[in-house]
C-alpha cells in the first residue's frame, strides 16, 4: 500500500492532471485506490467529477476532528466517497485554505495527514496524494504521510528554479520526519517535441535525476485539459488522445517497477 | 503612482511573464517603474536577468527589518536593484518561504509591504508586485498594499474554478484592511484560438467580468516561454513574436485607460 505525494510548488505544472490520470489507471489495472485532494482549489475533486456541495465530509474536517480529538476512529473514512471510476477519493473544498490555521496550534502538526491515513492504509492497494502549489504545511504534512514522491515537470525554464527548493524540503522532512521519504519518479508534462526549449530542459532534468526520470513524457494535448470539464479522467473520456494513451503507459511503467500487488 | 498586485493562486497561469514583461513595458514607455518580486520561487527576479547570488538584499530582508524596526527607513531602498531595462526591482529568494514565520508575530502582520512600499510610492509612476500561486499571507500583505488587481487568466476549466475564492478574498481584504481595492483587468493569457475550450472559458470570464476583461489576449507564444532562459523579457528579447506583441499591446491599453502620467 504506498502512498505517493504528487508534489511541486511550482503552479500549473500538471499535479492534478497527473494525480487524477494516475489513480483512475490504478483503478482500471484492479488496484484498489484512494486519491486524497489535498488542495484547497479542490481542482482534483472535480476533475473526477465529485460535486463539492453535495459532499458530506472533506479533508478540512477530517483535520478539524482529529485535532479536537487525536484518536477520532473513522475522521478519514467519513470523506471517503466512491467515484464511477471504482476509485475512492477525499474531497476537498475552499474550507481546506482554513486548514492552516486549524493545524498550526496541534501538536505534531505536520503528522495529522499521516495519522488520519493510517488507519486505512491496509485497505488500499495504492494512496495518491495530490499537492496544492506550495511548501507550506499542507505539503508538509503530504511529505510526511507520503512513502514517495512523485514531481510532475513541465518541460520549462521557470520550472526548473524550483527543484533545488523542493528537494531541500523533501530532504529536511527526509531527516527529521520521515525518514524513508524518497523521489521515486520525475514526470515529464505538456511536452512539445517541436519546441527546442522543452528538449533542452528534458536534458537537464535528465542530467539532474538520471533514472528517476520517467521513460514516459506527457505531450501537450489538448484532451488533457479538456476532460475535467466532464468531471472524467482523461483515460475515461478521451481514450483514444495521445495524452490518455501517455498517462496508460505510465501507469503501467509504474506497476510494473513500483507496482504494489 | 499606482500599485497593482499581478494576483491569482491558481499555479501556472501567467503571473510571472505578466509582471516581468508589463513592468518592461512600463518602463519602455519612459514610466519610472518598480517591479516587487514576492514570490520565494523568485521567477521575476530571473526573468530579469537578476542573479540572486549576487543581490545584497531581497524582499525577505524587507520584512525582517521592519518586524525588528517599524521605522526602518530604507527597508525598501536598500533591496532595490536597477536592472537594464530602466525597471528597478526587488528581488526574491528562497530565503521568502520564510516570511511567513518572519511576519506570523509581527503586530499588522498584513501590512508589512504597504508600509515598507510607503516610503518609496512618490518616486514610482507605476509599482508591479508578482504573487505566489496561494493566498496566504503573502498574497494578504500584496492586496493591502495595491491599488488594484490584475488577474491573469489561462482559458482553462480548473483556472475557472479558483475565481470564486479569489474574489472572496479580494472582498475580505477590501472590506477590513483596503477599501480602495479593485479588480481592474483580467487578462485572458496562453490563448489558442483553435482550442474550442479555450474559446468556451473567454466567452465565460466575459460574462462574469464584463468589461474588466482586457480587450488584448496573450496567445500561447514560444517566445513568452524562452525569454527567462535569457534573463530578458521577452518585450526585449523577441520584440518581434506574437507574445511580446500582445504584452506591447496591452501596456499601451493599461496607460490609455489608467495611465498615470
Ligand atoms: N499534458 C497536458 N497538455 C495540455 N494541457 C494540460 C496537460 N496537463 C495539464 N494540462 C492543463 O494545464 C493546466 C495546469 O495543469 P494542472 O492543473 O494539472 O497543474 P497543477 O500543477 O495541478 O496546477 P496547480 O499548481 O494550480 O495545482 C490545467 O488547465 C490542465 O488541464
Ligand atoms: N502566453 C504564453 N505562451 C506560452 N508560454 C507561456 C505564456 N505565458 C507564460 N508561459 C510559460 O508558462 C509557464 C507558466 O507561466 P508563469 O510562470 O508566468 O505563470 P505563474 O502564474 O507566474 O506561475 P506560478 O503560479 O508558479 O507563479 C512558464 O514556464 C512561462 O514561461
Ligand atoms: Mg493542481
Ligand atoms: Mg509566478
Amino acid at each position: 500500500m504506498p502512498v505517493w505525494g504528487i508534489v511541486n510548488q511550482k503552479g500549473g505544472v500538471g499535479k492534478t492532471t497527473t494525480a487524477v490520470n494516475l489513480a483512475a489507471g490504478l483503478a482500471r489495472r484492479g488496484c484498489r485506490t484512494l486519491l486524497v485532494d489535498a488542495d484547497p482549489q479542490g481542482n482534483a475533486t472535480t476533475g473526477l467529477g465529485i460535486d463539492k456541495t453535495a459532499v458530506s465530509a472533506t479533508l478540512y474536517d477530517v483535520f478539524a476532528a482529529l485535532v479536537d480529538d487525536p484518536d477520532a476512529p473513522d475522521a478519514l473514512r467519513k470523506a471517503v466517497v466512491r467515484t464511477p471510476e471504482n476509485l475512492d477519493a477525499v474531497p476537498a473544498t475552499l474550507d481546506l485554505s482554513g486548514a492552516e490555521a486549524v493545524l498550526m496550534n496541534a501538536v505534531g502538526k505536520e503528522l495529522l495527514l499521516r495519522d488520519a491515513l493510517s488507519p486505512v492504509r491496509d485497505e488500499y492497494d495504492w494512496i495518491i496524494i495530490d499537492a496544492p502549489p506550495s511548501l507550506g504545511l499542507l505539503t508538509v504534512n503530504i511529505l510526511a504521510a507520503s512513502d514517495r514522491v512523485l514531481v510532475p515537470m513541465q518541460c520549462e525554464f521557470y520550472a526548473l528554479e524550483g527543484l533545488s527548493q523542493l528537494i531541500k524540503t523533501i530532504e529536511v522532512v527526509k531527516r527529521r520526519i520521515n525518514p524513508d521519504l524518497e523521489i521515486v519518479k520525475v514526470l515529464l508534462t505538456m511536452h512539445d517535441p517541436r519546441n527546442r526549449l522543452n528538449n533542452q530542459v528534458v536534458r537537464e532534468v535528465e542530467d539532474y535525476f538520471g533514472p528517476k526520470v520517467s521513460r514516459t513524457v506527457i505531450p501537450r494535448n489538448i484532451r488533457l485539459s479538456e476532460a475535467p470539464s466532464f468531471g472524467e479522467p482523461a483515460i475515461a473520456r478521451f481514450p483514444e488522445s495521445k495524452g490518455a494513451a501517455a498517462y496508460v503507459k505510465f501507469v503501467d511503467e509504474v506497476l510494473s517497477e513500483c507496482g504494489a500487488r
